[in-house]
């Protein structure tokens, strides 16, 4: 069973913009 | 075969050859005679009857020329060439002699062949910095305490090894011709026997130039009587042959002396030692400190272990000593992502990849941490695993675990499925 990778657009960087790596 | 290795290719202390480093070179002397020509006598004696040959030296003519050169040329005893000073250079004038070795040697001795009667008092210094500063090596007078302030024959001991001193032994004015001086530096040290291990005699030996200064004339007592014009004609300093025994000195690094690009005389320096007298490390050899080579032990330089991560290192001594006095060398500015003292592990931020050795240019791994599921960016050295956020799992903290599904938050990005 292959295990899905964390998919970076599905992430809300409301409130975490410090956070949001630049590539993002 | 290399003298400075043994037959095993293991390192040993070496030396140069011991020379006559006078040979062949130029001395700068301060008063010649025959600059103009000048007439010049020679007493010989026969029992109680002297006669006086007189003759002409004429720096003109080079039948009747004495020159510097004459000092140190090939010195043939059935053919003597003598340089001579001028005529009657009496004290408080002197004459001084200087000779420039060309580099530091260690001196053994320092010989003068004379033509005329010795001086009654002379003189010789050596220098250690190519002529800035001079320092006594020893004095010869018939008058020590006059002359030069010094006791005669002074006793010598180990807390005044580097003193010199006043003898009145080979001043007699006779031979009137063919008389000898000679010093040795080490005679009647107290540590000579022990000159591997005495870094005062060695530096008292050490001298870049030797100058030597004929402060007074032995007479017959007749310069300042009626006819003193003839008399004084036949006072002068003439040497035929000026020594000074010795050994480059290469701090036992060496087997020889050679001229480098700019005609300058260096040591060929061996076991990874490095200038004109192997007296420091090469660079990149600091994993322990530099030491003259004795017999028991070369003491060579020490390459510093970088894992072929550095081209540069420095000594650092309480390393050294904390090991045991066995490696202190500090590599710099490690390179391919590795750090510490050799260049033995990864960087933070990377891990080993331990299908290739440490010295190989690509031994270490960026870790990849995920910029989301991993709670930071290094990783473990050895097996690159980062450090997963809850719910996170895989080696670079890139998917959510069996159970848990992504979020939207970046904080928590792997939730539990309700």
């Amino acid at each position: 069973e292959v295990m899905p990778t964390l998919d970076m657009a599905l992430f809300d960087w409301t409130d975490y913009e410090d956070m949001k790596p630049v590539d993002t | 075969p290399d003298p400075c290795y043994d037959e095993n290719g293991n390192p040993r202390r070496c030396i140069p050859d011991f020379v006559n480093s006078a040979f062949g070179k130029d001395v700068r002397v301060s008063r010649t005679c025959g600059s103009p020509a000048a007439r010049y006598c020679v007493v010989t004696e026969k029992g109680e009857e002297r006669t006086r040959d007189c003759h002409s030296c004429d720096a003109g003519d080079p039948k009747k020329s004495h020159p510097p050169a004459y000092l140190t040329d090939l010195n043939n005893p059935h053919n003597l060439t003598c340089w001579q000073s001028e005529n009657y250079v009496q004290a408080p004038q002197n004459v001084t002699l200087t000779l420039s070795l060309g580099k530091k040697f260690e001196v053994t001795y320092v010989s003068l062949q004379f033509c005329s009667p010795r001086p009654e008092s002379m003189a010789i210094y050596k220098s250690m910095d190519y002529g800035k500063s001079w320092v006594p090596f020893q004095f010869y007078s018939t008058q020590c305490k006059k002359m030069y302030n010094r006791q005669n024959k002074a006793a010598i001991t180990k807390q005044n090894e580097q003193e010199a001193i006043c003898t009145d032994s080979h001043t007699d004015m006779h031979p009137l011709t063919g008389g000898l001086i000679a010093f040795s530096t080490l005679d009647g040290r107290p540590s000579a026997h022990d000159f591997d291990n005495s870094p005062v005699l060695q530096d008292w030996v050490t001298a870049t130039d030797i100058k030597v200064i004929f402060s007074r004339l032995h007479t017959f007592g007749d310069e300042n009587e009626d006819d003193s014009e003839l008399a004084r004609d036949s006072y002068f300093y003439a040497v035929s042959d000026l020594q000074v025994g010795g050994r480059c000195k290469c701090n036992g690094h060496a087997s020889k002396c050679v001229k480098d690009r700019e005609g300058n005389l260096v040591c060929e320096c061996k076991h990874n030692t490095a200038g004109p007298e192997c007296d420091r490390c090469k660079p990149f050899h600091y994993d322990r400190p530099w030491q003259r080579a004795t017999a028991r032990e070369a003491n060579e330089c020490v390459a510093c272990h970088c894992n072929l991560h550095a081209r540069r290192c420095r000594f650092n001594m309480e390393l050294y000593k904390l090991s045991g006095r066995k490696s202190g060398g500090v590599c710099m500015n490690c390179r391919h992502n590795t750090a510490g003292r050799h260049c033995h592990y990864c960087k933070e931020g990377f891990y080993r990849d331990m299908a290739r050795p440490i010295s190989h240019r690509r031994a270490c791994k960026a870790c990849d941490c995920h910029p989301v599921g991993a709670a930071g960016k290094t990783c473990n050295q050895t097996t690159g695993q980062c450090p997963c956020k809850d719910g996170v799992t895989g080696i670079t903290c890139n998917r959510c675990a069996k159970g848990y599904q992504q979020s939207r938050s970046p904080v928590a990005p792997c939730i539990k499925i309700p």
